[in-house]
């Protein structure tokens, strides 16, 4: 039997000219989220509880997109999604399209441990949120002005922006038929074989 | 996207992602964080948690097959994690973290720079963005 292991992440894709300083802060909170996993662990906390605890850290500081600090939708709103895996018995419990939950991950859970179902989505995950009293604010607690021009960007270049990928010569050869304006991550959506 | 992969003492493993989505998405779409499988998955094995582009990763149900590649091929965690994210992908980028149930930590990423950390019981911790 191993001892304890942690791993965290705040998204793949990253602007390769990001400002050292934004560079410095992301370091700062990854190593503050470990830190607070690790002591957690050092308590014997579970597995469960620690993944949780360290994902509402990551929701709550605005520097990821997730919780505060999303990636607004087409409308500038915030639509919010999370999952949680316990791997001892296989629980798991799903939210998506939360727009006032503060910290979506927990909401995850309490569909784990608190309904009969795995996956709650837009309005029945709302009202279950109201049902189990969790933290609910308004929608714009979520918006930051830092994501208010990221969106004006993405609108102005007519693409879903994810991360800076250089494409690749002769992509189109996946694609079925004509180019179509609409693009995905940089790429035209025909990259992506049709669903 | 936000992630969080732990094992703990007693060698149980858990997952957590959280996420908005990509900026400028439709209303309504949903992307592979809260799909079991796909964006997270832990079993007796395993934690794994994904980030990158929700579509290929859904396609590729890339964090379970972390696992499936441990039970049936027999691979090592950081051999699982390269093998997927090397040939499980087709053109989509992505990243993801893992831990298994003996202790070890892995990540991967096939695009320019992942935001991560990852710490173990003897002393290692990593914090890192660029490949």
């Amino acid at each position: 039997m191993g001892g304890w292991a942690i791993a965290v992440h705040g998204g793949a894709g990253v602007d390769p000219n990001l400002p050292p300083q934004r560079q410095e802060q992301a370091k700062q909170l990854l190593t503050r989220c470990l830190n607070l996993g690790i002591s957690s662990l050092r308590s014997n906390a579970s597995a469960l509880d620690v993944v949780e605890l360290v994902v509402r850290e990551l929701e709550t500081d605005p520097l990821f997109n997730s919780g505060r600090g999303s990636a607004l939708t087409e409308k500038g709103t915030v639509e919010m999604e999370a999952s949680i895996m316990d791997g001892s018995n296989r629980r798991c419990g799903a939210v998506s399209g939360l727009t006032t939950v503060k910290n979506p991950v927990s909401l995850a859970r309490l569909v784990m441990e608190k309904s009969p179902h795995s996956y709650l989505a837009f309005n029945g995950a709302e009202e279950f949120a109201r049902q189990q009293g969790v933290d609910v604010v308004e929608n714009e607690y979520f918006v930051t002005p830092e994501n208010v021009g990221m969106l004006k960007l993405a609108k102005e270049a007519n693409t879903i922006l994810f991360d800076y990928r250089i494409p690749t010569v002769g992509y189109d050869s996946c694609g079925a038929g004509a180019e179509s304006p609409l693009q995905m991550n940089g790429l035209p959506i025909s990259v992506y074989a049709p669903e | 996207t936000v992630g969080c992969v732990v094992v703990d003492k007693e060698g149980r493993c858990a997952a957590a992602t959280s996420t908005g989505g990509l900026m400028n998405k439709m209303s309504g779409r949903i992307g592979d964080s809260p799909l079991i499988g796909a964006g997270t998955y832990a079993c007796g094995v395993c934690g794994v948690s994904c980030t990158g582009e929700g579509e290929a990763i859904i396609r590729g149900t890339l964090a379970r097959e972390v696992a499936a590649v441990m039970e049936y091929k027999g691979l090592q965690l950081q051999e699982a994690v390269d093998f997927v994210i090397n040939h499980r992908l087709d053109e989509g980028k992505a990243g993801l973290i893992a831990v298994s149930n003996t202790g070890e930590v892995a990540y991967g990423f096939n695009c320019n720079a992942m935001f991560r950390g990852c710490a173990t019981e003897d002393g290692f911790m990593e914090v890192g963005i660029w490949d």
